[in-house]
């Protein structure tokens, strides 16, 4: 009973918990970021066990992006899928700022209120930008792609994340803490946050450019994205 | 579920950029499995805003489309592997290569079914080398015509540089040396290769774990 419940990995707040000793080596100390992305986390509680623990990310850029993204095949589609697609759509993958992900709750299986949730994240985001005067106007389509991960079948503490997603901007920035931190906000059940930078050129140009990526997940992994 | 946000400061156009994107995804996210279970919510993002400078990538004849997607594909996979090493009660990381197929897509459908097997992922958790499981997975692979059982040789490849152990050549079990079997189980890392064939064919490589007590422990655990 004691080796079995010590093998026990309860459903986690993310980074709750230390890295297991043999995953550290997994997690960057530092890192070359690409310029004028920007990462940051905040800590809303949408598990209501989580009291401590980040589980708001969002990156953001100093300027329009071009964005481009895949998404599960499933036929439950989780509302933040359905509105991210639509809005990098309609958008035909330019102009978009932001990221913005919350864990601990899928807002999958929520029906046409999930839908609404979605966008108000993607919104509230929006409006963090226009509010510092990087964005001259308010745009009919949101320029923030939104994703959920964790529980499926419960609507998001919408009020919650909405309060909190000011503080995630306000405190953006661009050193490996706050990449670090961001890619940690995203957590659920895994062990180790997943962090990776590297720097590249291209043919015919002297400039260094760089990519960041991070990414989560230990089970129900099987993706199958177009 | 899967969630992946890439960014670059590289210059490049919405279309040629999910044009990257789906063709990184086909060998990198797409190409893990740790339980078999499909997400709703998978999502991948990748972001370029272009700050870097340079003249910008339009299209696939664009100067440095091909680097760029050699860039981004190396990279996503190198992101997706993590995902795998930290797989719900995963003991081993495990790379699948299938060699010499039809197409791509046969080599891929039979790498997938292997890696979604039970019996492959708890043998694997047993440090068994249970070639058979592997054979059987790849012979019930949907779709695929190009797996002829006589032409069929399974091997690991250990992660150390030594010679590979044969298990199965041409459809033939080898006599295996169980000892070196357990040294090669002993690792963390592995790699099975099977070869359909032995004409020059195409190759697909897949990324999966073990699958352990701690999983079921995890996710009987688990509430919704």
């Amino acid at each position: 009973v004691t080796a079995s419940s010590q093998q026990i990995r309860h459903y986690a707040a993310p980074g709750e918990g230390t890295v297991p000793a043999a995953k550290q080596k997994y997690v960057p100390t530092t890192g070359i970021y690409p310029k004028g992305f920007l990462a940051s986390s905040a800590h809303v509680g949408v598990k209501p066990s989580n009291t401590r623990f980040d589980d708001l990310c969002l990156i953001a850029s100093s300027v329009p992006c071009s964005a481009a993204a895949v998404f599960t095949k499933n036929k439950f589609q989780a509302a933040p899928v359905t509105v991210s697609r639509e809005i990098i759509k309609s958008r035909n993958g330019a102009g978009i700022r932001a990221v913005v992900v919350n864990s601990g709750c899928a807002n999958a299986v929520t029906g046409a209120g999930g839908v609404e949730d979605a966008k108000a994240m993607g919104k509230e985001t929006d409006r963090c930008f226009e509010e510092d005067g990087t964005e001259s106007q308010t745009q009919d389509q949101s320029q923030t792609v939104v994703m959920s991960t964790g529980v499926i079948g419960q609507r998001l503490p919408l009020k919650k994340i909405l309060h909190k997603i000011p503080t995630a901007y306000d405190t953006l920035g661009d050193t490996h803490a706050h990449w670090l931190r961001a890619a940690r906000a995203i957590c659920t059940t895994d062990t180790f946050p997943k962090l990776l930078s590297r720097p590249f050129t291209l043919p015919n140009s002297s400039t260094q450019y760089s990519l960041v990526g991070m990414t989560k997940g230990a089970g129900m992994i099987h993706p199958n994205m177009a | 579920t899967l969630l992946g946000i890439l960014c670059t400061d590289a210059p490049i156009a919405p279309a040629a950029l999910q044009s990257l994107l789906n063709s990184a995804i086909d060998k990198s996210f797409n190409s893990i499995s740790i339980d078999g279970d499909t997400s709703t919510n998978d999502t991948v993002a990748l972001l370029a805003n272009g700050v870097g400078g340079g003249p910008q990538i339009t299209g696939p004849e664009s100067a440095g489309y091909a680097e760029m997607q050699t860039v981004l594909t190396d990279f996503a996979a190198d992101l997706a592997k993590l995902v795998v090493r930290d797989g719900e009660g995963a003991t081993k990381f495990v790379t699948i290569r299938v060699t010499n197929a039809a197409d791509y897509a046969d080599a891929k459908k039979v790498a997938s079914t292997i890696a979604r097997s039970p019996l492959v992922k708890t043998a694997l958790y047993g440090k068994d080398a249970n070639w058979g499981r592997i054979l059987c997975a790849t012979g019930y692979a949907e779709g695929v015509e190009s797996v002829v059982p006589t032409e069929t040789s399974v091997s690991f490849m250990p992660t150390d540089g030594s010679p590979e152990l044969k298990l199965l050549v041409g459809g033939e079990p080898e006599a295996v040396d169980e000892k070196r079997a357990a040294e090669i189980l002993e690792h963390e890392d592995l790699e099975i290769v099977v070869k359909l064939s032995e004409t020059k064919g195409e190759e697909a490589v897949y990324y999966t774990c073990d699958f352990s007590h701690e999983y079921v422990t995890i996710n009987g655990d688990y509430r919704t």
